[in-house]
């Protein structure tokens, strides 16, 4: 049997709606110690983990081990059943087929339920490697949404520069060149409002836009968002999901031919 | 120029 209810629903809602544009189906893994995803987008350029520790919920249980292959379009349009201030239930039973979701008002007036058709999913696992990374950028979420956003009007690819003293955001094309720096802030009053950049070593990378609009789609997840880089490697873009856990983008960098 | 990488050239799999 498993069993995980949530008080806080839309953070379900909000963790669908940033995913789903980015991969189609993915695999659910749940085991007595919380619930975790990995799935590569279709053209493994980027990948998307998430973790939601068993504690963060209100209710939790799961006897067995479970993977539910679930169609990430269909689990949104469900979800999206789901009013905003909805407490949420996910359950399955250990040979399950299906699962089946539970929304109940705060008032306790309105239960609806809903059950989904799980898919096969044979999904290979990657192991992501524990990693010191020379530069870490904390911003604004919607901060960093509105760059990737702004700076796509310029070009596919982003350059992030990252330096002591801030992190700077160019974008070159036809229509000619952009660039954004954000330093450090002063005071940090509002945790929320603050850039903070630990750096080890300087890095510059480049990325792909469209895939880092994609990520900014959890926003709505969290207010600070986390920038991890190293020369050559994976970016790494995570949201907190409330005091459940995170949701992480690695994203390939693209690299001189 | 720049070529875009894949994932699966930096993580391997488990």
């Amino acid at each position: 049997m498993f069993e995980a209810r949530l008080v806080q629903g839309s953070l379900w809602k909000k963790l669908l709606e940033s995913i789903k544009d980015l991969l189609n189906e993915a695999i659910f893994d749940c085991s007595s110690t919380g619930i975790t995803l990995q799935a590569m987008d279709s053209s493994h350029v980027s990948l998307v983990s998430i973790s939601m520790n068993s504690d963060g919920f209100d209710t939790y249980r799961c006897d067995r081990n479970l993977s539910m292959g679930i169609h990430l379009p269909s689990l949104s349009k469900i979800m999206k059943c789901a009013g905003n201030d909805d407490i949420i239930t996910m359950k399955a039973t250990d040979d399950a087929d299906t699962v089946s979701l539970v929304f109940e008002s705060q008032n306790n007036e309105k239960v609806s339920d809903y059950e989904m058709k799980l898919i096969d999913l044979d999904t290979e696992h990657l192991g992501i490697p524990e990693t010191e990374y020379s530069c870490v950028v904390k911003m604004p979420s919607s901060e960093f949404q509105r760059i990737c956003r702004d700076l796509s009007q310029l070009g596919d690819s982003v350059v992030i520069a990252c330096t002591k003293e801030g992190v700077k955001f160019s974008a070159s094309g036809e229509l000619g060149t952009g660039n954004i720096k954000l330093c450090q802030s002063a005071s940090t009053d509002k945790e929320e409002e603050a850039v903070v950049v630990d750096m080890n070593e300087a890095v510059c990378l480049t990325f792909a836009l469209r895939y880092l609009n994609f990520f900014a789609k959890a926003t709505p997840l969290s207010a600070q968002v986390q920038l991890s880089m190293s020369k050559d490697v994976p970016l790494v873009v995570e949201y907190k999901i409330s005091e459940l856990g995170f949701l992480r983008f690695y994203l390939a960098p693209k690299i001189e031919d | 120029s720049v070529k875009q990488g894949t994932i699966s050239q930096f993580f391997a799999t488990t």
